[in-house]
């Protein structure tokens, strides 16, 4: 049959390649003749093909003695997909549509598998296609491709590489955890995996950051959805300690990344996973120096880097739906009716279930809050540039007021989100912790909120302290602000009666 | 919303009940960073994605090759291992296991620890004990004496104290050492 | 809650998790030096 005929080549391929180096060129003749002889000359013939390595290639993984090597018909199964993008001219089909069919088929025979009934699926062969695929991608295009001798294939490769590591993101967000559970501890590998992981951080122009902030979130919204406080399976667990391993990696490799995209990771993180929070917001751009933000000396308005402008890679104006034109409307003119519309709008229609530290449920739109809270600062900051720093450092200012009357306005619960999404953005030293720092001190120590006044400063407090008890990274922002507070003269914290109330806080606001 | 749900935080008796600390309070981050090859200091900042083994110390028993590129000088050198204006092969047993004589001690080192249980295992060892190296079964190094100095051999013979050049596979280079050597040790 | 029959693949997959090993540079023509052949049980046995 076809099939048979099909599986033949590809064990004729297998063999090859065990017998001559690669690059010998009995390798490209053979591929010559698949060609020639009509084995992949049509798309029925590729998807059936396609079908049959890995058909073959797995189930030689399953069949293989585990001490001996089990991977071959794999490795070799990606040394062909690498060839068929390298040696051919592409004409009907592009480079790209011909490697989304392969890895189409891929999909197919890979969700046939694990969704056998007899528990028989195994994920290693999969995560070894997708692995050996990437390395010898790698092999094939160090240098801008200099082993091609052909300069115009060489420039279409070189223009196809960004593209060859997104379908391999988009395969990957096709099998995140949530969908395939039994493929997760392989997913965290893969998207990790030093072949892949530091490419996409650094694609020219950023092109890999958006399909990495989708794999980022399906890990974080598979954490969320499975975290209970109390109770995390042991396999969560795992995940858990995986995806802190690779956050610090990604903080010390690329903190620009985690610098740029803390909105969108926020977003998606779980709110009992403290220590991994503060890592995300402790990333500081390469080669900063941080001013010892326990100086005593310490004016956070006199370090230079607080008048520049941090990057942000997702303009969260777009998460603004259909509050932001109230909100772009109120900071141009405030008005009581804009502000209604807005206090309204941050609700969600129903309540839902959250894990947080006090709390098991949330009925705003913590999302929209954050959203609407960074979009503030941004616009503040440019405002800034625009006018000058009394503009915005101005408690009269629509910026600082918007934030204020969604506070005074505001149920508890809303209070606290509005809180948190402020505290999140003290970060390193730049114009947004600056101005956030500004907001918050004087949020704090505002006579405008009447009997609202307590509520509101043990929220701040309650925030700026869940944030440094836990074990390092703090942020530098968080220290900061919370050494101003606790050296403020206008207000002793330490006399606070809630503060007081709980003697297990005092005895560490004491402390610190 | 307030200080009292840090509660259970703060207090070590309520913190298995109602958090995992692990994630909450999280752990010192020391070990896990020096796992990951990250220094504390920022000067000293490598990247270690790179050469990223694994999410998980667990499977992360062995190095992973990382991305790295051959010039095309390296593979037109010429008279490579008396091989004239081909390049050297290595096809045949019999034909080429007398070039790993034309090899440095460095590249037996290199050829014994990378690939293991296998036939350029066993050439190397013979030729590395041809050069008067030693391997030491437990230490699993290889050794050999340090000439300017005699050892001095125990009473009862299984032993002798002297001083010895070390090669250090983790730290690629040879070292000198004063020892005690066992001669059932090595081999 | 997780459901059992993805607590139950997690595992599996958590049992199945990839290491160093499966991750690393594919090899896939040997020749004849690195060919396996058994050699003393004191040599290190992984490279």
């Amino acid at each position: 049959t076809n099939q048979e005929k099909m599986f033949l080549v590809f064990t004729e391929w297998v063999k090859l390649l065990q017998r001559v180096p690669e690059n010998d060129i009995k390798v490209t003749v053979f591929i010559r003749q698949m060609m020639d002889k009509g084995v992949i000359n049509s798309t029925d013939n590729m998807i059936q093909f396609t079908k049959a390595a890995i058909e073959l290639s797995v189930g030689s993984f399953k069949e293989s003695d585990p001490t001996s090597e089990v991977f071959i018909a794999t490795d070799a199964f990606s040394k062909l997909i690498v060839k068929l993008l390298v040696l051919q001219d592409f004409t009907a089909l592009s480079r790209s549509e011909y490697l989304r069919l392969m890895i189409s088929v891929i999909t197919m025979v890979f969700s046939e598998d694990q969704g056998m009934a007899d528990n028989s699926f195994n994920e290693r062969p999969y995560f070894r296609l997708i692995s050996s695929l990437l390395c010898q991608w790698e092999d094939v295009s160090g240098h801008n491709f200099i082993k091609i001798q052909d300069q115009q294939f060489r420039n279409e490769l070189i223009e196809f590489t960004p593209e060859f590591y997104n379908i391999i993101a988009s395969f990957l967000h096709a099998f995140q955890p949530i969908a395939y559970p039994g493929f997760s501890f392989a997913w965290i590998t893969l998207i990790s995996h030093r072949m892949f992981l530091p490419k996409m951080l650094s694609l020219p122009g950023k092109v890999g950051w958006s399909k990495l902030i989708l794999l980022f979130t399906d890990l974080l919204k598979f954490m969320a959805q499975y975290t209970k406080k109390n109770d995390v399976p042991d396999a969560v667990s795992v995940v858990y300690k995986g995806a802190l391993r690779v956050f610090l990696a990604v903080a010390n490799d690329a903190p620009e990344f985690l610098v740029e995209n803390h909105y969108e990771l926020l977003n998606n993180l779980p709110h009992v996973y403290m220590q991994l929070r503060n890592v995300i917001l402790s990333a500081i751009p390469k080669r900063m120096v941080l001013p010892n933000p326990y100086d005593p000396q310490l004016s956070i308005g006199d370090v230079e880097s607080c008048q520049h402008v941090p990057n942000v890679f997702y303009d969260p104006v777009q998460d603004l739906k259909n509050l932001k034109k109230p909100v772009d409307n109120y900071l141009r003119i405030p008005s009581a009716s804009l502000l209604r519309v807005i206090s309204t709008g941050i609700f969600k229609a129903d309540q839902q279930k959250d894990s947080g530290i006090g709390y098991d449920s949330v009925s705003v739109d913590t999302k929209l809050i954050n959203a609407i809270v960074l979009h503030v600062g941004i616009e503040a900051a440019l405002e800034k540039d625009k006018t000058t720093a009394t503009a915005i450092f101005n408690t009269k200012s629509s910026y600082y007021a918007l934030l204020a009357s969604m506070l005074s306005e505001g149920t508890t619960e809303v209070r606290f989100h509005v809180v948190q999404a402020i505290v999140n953005q003290l970060r390193y030293p730049n114009a947004h912790t600056l101005w956030f720092n500004y907001v918050l001190k004087n949020l704090f120590l505002s006579e405008e909120w009447g009997p609202s006044f307590a509520e509101i400063q043990e929220i701040i407090i309650r925030t700026l302290l869940e944030r440094v008890v836990t074990n390092k990274p703090h942020c530098w922002g968080i220290i900061v602000t919370f050494t101003e507070l606790l050296k403020s003269s206008e207000c002793s914290i330490m006399t606070l009666p809630f503060v007081k109330d709980v003697p297990e806080v005092e005895h560490i606001i004491k402390h610190l | 919303y307030g200080l009292k749900a840090l509660l259970p935080l703060i207090r070590r008796e309520d913190q298995s009940t109602e958090y995992d600390p692990s994630m909450t309070l999280g752990i010192d981050l020391t070990s896990v960073l020096h796992s990951l090859g990250i220094q504390g200091n920022q000067q000293g900042r490598q990247r270690v994605l790179d050469t990223f083994q694994s999410p998980w110390v667990e499977t992360s028993r062995s190095e992973v090759e990382p991305r790295f590129f051959v010039p095309e000088s390296f593979t037109n050198i010429p008279n490579v291992l008396q091989s004239g204006a081909q390049d050297p092969v290595f096809n045949s047993v019999q034909q080429d296991h007398a070039k790993i004589s034309l090899f440095q001690d460095e590249t037996l080192f290199y050829l014994f620890y990378k690939h293991p249980g296998s036939v350029v295992q066993e050439l190397t060892y013979l030729e590395l004990r041809k050069r008067n190296w030693r391997y030491h079964k437990t230490l699993k190094v290889w050794l050999t004496k340090d000439p300017m100095m005699e050892p001095a051999v125990a009473p009862g013979g299984a032993s002798e104290r002297g001083s010895y050049v070390f090669f250090d596979p983790q730290r690629w280079e040879k070292c000198q050492r004063d020892f005690v050597l066992f001669y059932n040790a090595i081999m | 809650t997780m459901p059992a029959e993805m607590a139950s693949q997690l595992e599996s997959s958590l049992l199945n998790c990839p290491d160093s090993l499966d991750a690393d540079t594919p090899k896939l023509y040997y020749n004849s030096l690195s060919l396996p052949h058994p050699t003393s049980i004191f040599f290190p046995n992984e490279t």
